[in-house]
């Protein structure tokens, strides 16, 4: 499996909307 | 700046910029609400676990290691979960947690040695202050207790005494929260007398095995969760730090997620820092997503892991040419305790061939532990580098920060921050 670390989701926003089955990226969440 | 007119897919970015400050500055993203928490690097200027212990830092070598450990682990549960003859054979060992040797191989975890951001979040009545790993990629959420039967390694802040809490009791082996725990750690329960006995083994042999309790989790003043079902452990051991244990993040019904989900409706979203010398935040609950753009989570092949589809990668705005079926083949899942992206071999290479190309004026520099597309600065205070683009299922892209893309080997040199799996089909 490929794994998306946490390395590449610096500064982003990620949402994670598990009842809705969706996850969101942002930009300049912090 | 002339040269980032004419191409405008890249970043110039200063090469300190990649290297974390001596001192904490904190965040002032947008995000914040009753139930923000504070998230910070387990080795940065943020972290009283690094201020007053400087010299527990590990070396960059050190943690790619563990990051190693930690993403085979990964796989070596899915390849685990996908197998219901070895599940099953697992569960009818029902002393095997007791026995540490007899437990080792037969459930591969998580290897924590990576999972290097914390939050501080109460427990108990009165509340009592705890640093938990917070870990997208597990699930059973579980701190150090007194008195400690076999063993507790050292943590910042004072150990959870279940005895100084009101509000603190054992759940007994009988009841169907004890029998939760098989999915939720992937070991089944024991009993001590009649209290319900967890066991949790992650894949670098780190363990905590102790109480399963519950008590009341304080997220903030006004979100207060009475009951909430966590590890008490008695026998803790490994690569845990200084912290006093971990928050679960994953999908299981015993995660700090699906317990919560009456409040927050198994709605979270967190930001991390660009460097380890700044903060970021973990949300529960719907808050503004601001420009969030959102990607479909793929059908799960595991019970804890978040699932998502990458459909292509750019490189300086252009589009690599690697087949969509590459990353269907493996299947991709979203991280929080993992470092470095893992790819696909065959779009990893050719990741990597697209970003020299573009960084043929830089000299190469020696591979570095996992790392093998590295540069030579010497002589640079300020770089260019080709923008990163992920694009997700549901054509959603995403811009990588410079900080996303390289990582600093030291003051003069810096790899891409990407690996390869060892096969397309990992």
């Amino acid at each position: 499996v490929g794994i998306f670390g946490n390395t590449q989701q610096k500064t982003l926003e990620v949402v994670y909307d598990v009842a809705g089955g969706k996850l969101g990226f942002g930009a300049g969440g912090c | 700046g002339k040269a980032n007119s004419q191409l405008p897919h890249l970043h110039t970015l200063q090469i300190s910029s990649l290297l974390p400050a001596s001192v904490c500055s904190h965040s002032t993203g947008s995000s914040k609400t009753q139930s923000t928490l504070k998230v910070f690097h387990r080795h940065g200027p943020c972290s009283k676990h690094t201020r007053q212990n400087p010299t527990t830092k590990p070396l960059l070598a050190d943690l790619l290691s563990y990051d190693q450990s930690r993403a085979k682990s990964i796989q070596a549960r899915l390849n685990f979960n996908s197998n219901t003859d070895n599940i099953k054979t697992t569960t009818l060992n029902k002393n095997k947690f007791i026995d540490r040797k007899a437990n080792l191989p037969v459930q591969p975890g998580i290897s924590l040695g990576s999972g290097n951001y914390l939050v501080t979040i109460g427990l108990g009545t009165p509340t009592k202050t705890l640093s938990l790993i917070f870990d997208t990629g597990s699930d059973l959420t579980w701190t150090q207790c007194e008195p400690c039967a076999r063993s507790c390694y050292t943590q910042k802040d004072p150990i959870f005494n279940p005895a100084s809490s009101s509000s603190y009791s054992n759940i007994s082996c009988s009841s169907s929260q004890c029998s939760q725990l098989t999915s939720a750690t992937g070991n089944d329960p024991a009993c001590s007398s009649t209290t319900c006995v967890y066991g949790i083994q992650y894949g670098d042999q780190s363990f905590s095995k102790g109480f399963f309790s519950k008590d009341k989790l304080t997220i903030s003043p006004t979100d207060v969760f009475p009951g909430f079902l966590f590890g008490c452990g008695q026998d803790n051991q490994g690569l845990f730090g200084r912290t006093s244990g971990l928050l679960g993040l994953g999908r299981d019904p015993l995660s700090v997620v699906s317990q919560t989900a009456a409040k927050y409706g198994r709605y979270f979203s967190y930001c991390l820092p660009s460097t380890s010398s700044s903060t970021g935040h973990l949300t529960f609950g719907k808050s503004s997503a601001g420009n969030a753009k959102f990607t479909p989570f793929a059908s799960s092949q595991g019970a804890s892991f978040y699932f998502i589809e990458i459909t292509s990668i750019y490189i300086g705005g252009r589009q690599l040419s690697i087949s969509e079926t590459i990353f269907k083949n493996s299947g991709t899942i979203i991280d929080s305790g993992t470092v470095i992206t893992r790819l696909p071999p065959t779009a990893y290479s050719t990741m990597s061939a697209a970003f020299k190309q573009l960084m043929k004026k830089y000299p190469s520099a020696p591979a570095y532990s996992i790392l093998d597309t590295c540069f030579d600065f010497s002589g640079y205070t300020s770089v260019s580098i080709p923008t990163v683009t992920f694009e997700f299922g549901g054509g959603v892209k995403v811009d990588l920060h410079p900080n996303g893309i390289l990582v600093a080997i030291g003051k003069t040199q810096a790899c891409l921050a990407f690996a390869g799996n060892g096969d397309d089909t990992d």
